[in-house]
């Protein structure tokens, strides 16, 4: 996270740490879900990957409940059951974010209480959260100033119209094919140094619904083209909530 | 003298006849039927020379050692002693003739051709019961109770409760196993209401089939010998039931009624050499043995179609008020019944009703539940209300809300009857402390 603030224990309770290819983050799903990006799981790049979900579900760390690593791993690791990634992610597809998104089982359901809480998902008909100026929340513990972080730390960025995403996107990837889908919403400064970072990926970007007072995850960190060189881009959740729900099973 | 065989009828003529009988003649007959009769002599033709007090010729018939007369003359002669058409019945099973003829038959020196006689016999019967055909100086004693005749004989018989014995005359009385098996019936004393033999060892036995009890009634007049000092020193009426002594009675004072409980009463009456009481008499009769009345243990206990009397082979159905378990000891019974035996005893004892208790209710993961009511245990109508750890969790109930009652099945259930308990589910975007900017 760079310019961002330490974050307080209980301010963001369903951060998870995952440790599966390198550092990444998550969000808490009900009581036994964790909800990440499907790069951290099968990054892109890594050519040919032979390895199975079951064989990344034995050893995948996710470490719940406090916001200092040291103190993240005393707590003890949270095995997976069972990893889902999104059918439309193609880790072949170098520059195509689109479908990043997925879901790990936990084996056994963790005890909420004031340090490890669920985020919300967001209402299907509400699409206000990504109107352009609309503030949210990430956190995570990735790189703050070129040094990957010890603390949760947390930054607010206003999620941006498509167009000006788009129009910024067209403007720094060059003849590089990069895709900016449906499936995806920026959010961030141009000028202003605060963004996500490496490290940060699958962390959940939130906002508060003000009519119920929750907190509900409207993103997912995905993918930017450096870090705070302008927008981060972002997994638009709400577009994924039927197949959230149809693996979670809940109502 | 020619014995007459021993036939049961014949005919015994005077010799020679129909011709005129020999002068000088004596003849003798001893007529004999067997025993058991009689005889019955007649004449069918009678015609002897006749004279003053039959002196000359005559006819003189003997039975049982009397004379029964001297017979001779013709039939409307003045003189003689006609036999006309008398029958000579004998006492005895033997008569005896005798004939005798004077020199000559001469009258007026006139030979008159006297025929002499045809007679005939017959046995009858004789009827030994009556009395007036009591040989005298007989020495087979008369029938001491029931006389029965026959033709050619005789037998005695006994009245009920005596034993001929072997002198077929003399009877005895009979007591010392007598058996009654119908339900209801008479007994007595000997000879009741008169005075009892002496020297009785008389036993009564009734038997009758199990589940009944034999009922004694005595009747009126009831004397047994007694003294005024010592119980029933001289004549005992003991009653048994099944081998144990109900009581040994005796005196003016009737026993009265007695339910003797059992199927199998012994009566024994004993005698000594005298006395003159005129003994008793018991009406009995039987009933269905009776059982205790059921009594239930507790207020929670119910005994269907409650009865006034239970008797054999009569059964009580018990159950408990809702919310209560028939149990047995620690074993908890779907259903009891109890039937009345043969020994009016129940085969099963009552049993006792607990109240139903539904156990520990269900942990609520991520939760608890807390009890409503007063006192805080798990029996019958316990309410329980479970709730989640707030605020991390929420809880989801049925329709039947979050509320649980002990049900009489003895499991927890929600106000819809369901027994499946709410869930804890977590509350999602609600942090204990969420950021929040100060500076603008």
């Amino acid at each position: 996270i760079l310019g961002g603030k330490s974050a307080s224990r209980g301010s963001f309770p369903w951060q998870a740490l995952t440790s599966i290819h390198g550092r990444g983050g998550g969000a808490l799903l009900g009581d036994r879900w964790i909800l990440t990006a499907a790069h951290t799981i099968f990054p892109k790049g890594l050519g040919g990957n032979n390895v199975s979900l079951d064989q990344l579900a034995e050893k995948a760390n996710i470490f719940l409940g406090h916001t200092d690593v040291e103190e993240l791993h005393k707590l003890g690791n949270h095995p997976v059951r069972k990893i889902f990634i999104h059918p439309d992610y193609n880790p072949e597809d170098y520059y195509n974010f689109d479908g990043d998104i997925a879901l790990l089982e936990l084996k056994h359901p963790v005890t909420l209480g004031p340090t490890v809480l669920p985020i919300c998902l967001p209402d299907t008909t509400n699409t206000t959260f990504y109107m352009d100026g609309h503030m949210g929340y990430v956190s995570g513990f990735g790189v703050e100033k070129n040094f990957i972080s010890n603390n949760l730390k947390y930054v607010g960025l206003p999620a941006i119209a498509r167009e000006k995403c788009q129009r910024w996107l067209d403007s720094k990837k060059r003849h590089l094919p990069i895709v900016f889908s449906e499936n995806m919403f920026c959010a961030g400064f141009l000028t202003i140094k605060r963004d996500t970072c490496q490290g940060d990926s699958g962390s959940v970007f939130t906002v508060l619904d003000t009519e119920s007072g929750r907190w509900v995850a409207t993103g997912i960190v995905s993918w930017g083209i450096g870090c705070a060189e302008g927008y981060g881009f972002y997994t638009k959740v709400l577009n994924y909530v039927d197949w959230i729900k149809g693996i979670a099973k809940e109502d | 003298s020619s014995p007459v065989p021993r036939r049961l009828f014949g005919e015994i003529k005077s010799p020679g006849y129909p011709k005129p009988y020999p002068n000088d003649n004596i003849s003798v007959w001893d007529i004999h039927v067997p025993k058991g009769y009689v005889v019955k002599l007649t004449f069918r033709h009678f015609d002897l020379e006749p004279s003053e007090s039959c002196f000359y010729d005559y006819v003189k018939i003997k039975a049982d050692k009397k004379n029964l007369g001297r017979y001779c003359g013709q039939l409307g002669s003045t003189t003689g002693n006609h036999p006309g058409r008398k029958e000579f019945v004998s006492k005895g099973n033997r008569m005896h003739l005798a004939f005798h003829s004077d020199f000559s038959n001469e009258d007026n020196g006139t030979v008159i051709p006297y025929r002499g006689f045809l007679a005939y016999y017959q046995a009858v019967d004789l009827d030994e019961c009556d009395p007036n055909n009591a040989a005298e100086n007989d020495e087979r004693p008369q029938c001491q109770h029931f006389c029965h005749n026959y033709m050619g004989g005789y037998f005695c018989s006994c009245r009920t409760g005596y034993q001929l014995q072997s002198d077929h005359h003399s009877c005895k009385v009979e007591c010392s196993s007598e058996l009654f098996t119908e339900t209801s019936g008479y007994l007595s004393s000997p000879e009741y209401p008169q005075p009892y033999p002496e020297d009785l060892r008389c036993n009564y036995s009734i038997r009758l089939q199990r589940g009944l009890s034999i009922i004694l009634r005595f009747l009126e007049p009831f004397e047994i010998d007694e003294h005024q000092q010592v119980h029933c020193p001289y004549d005992q009426l003991k009653i048994q039931a099944r081998g144990r002594e109900i009581g040994e009675f005796c005196g003016r004072e009737s026993p009265g009624s007695i339910e003797t409980n059992s199927n199998e009463v012994d009566i024994l009456f004993l005698t000594d050499e005298s006395g003159f009481s005129r003994g008793w008499k018991i009406h009995y009769t039987s009933e269905k043995i009776r059982c205790p009345q059921p009594v239930p243990w507790d207020r929670f206990t119910i005994i269907r179609d409650l009865q006034p009397v239970y008797q054999f082979q009569d059964y009580i159905v018990v159950s408990c008020k809702t919310g209560y378990n028939l149990m047995e000891g620690n074993r908890k019974l779907l259903s009891f019944t109890a039937v009345c035996q043969a020994d009016g005893t129940w085969h099963q004892s009552m049993p006792r009703c607990e109240t139903v208790n539904c156990g520990n209710p269900a942990d609520l993961k991520n939760g608890a539940f807390s009890y409503v009511n007063k006192p805080a245990n798990n029996n019958y109508q316990s309410v329980i209300t479970y709730r989640c750890n707030e605020p991390y969790y929420h809880i989801v109930t049925g329709a039947g809300g979050d509320r649980f009652t002990c049900s009489p099945e003895g499991t927890w259930v929600d106000q819809d009857n369901q027994v499946r308990i709410p869930a804890c589910l977590p509350v999602c975007g609600k942090p204990d402390n969420p950021i929040a900017e100060v500076q603008r």
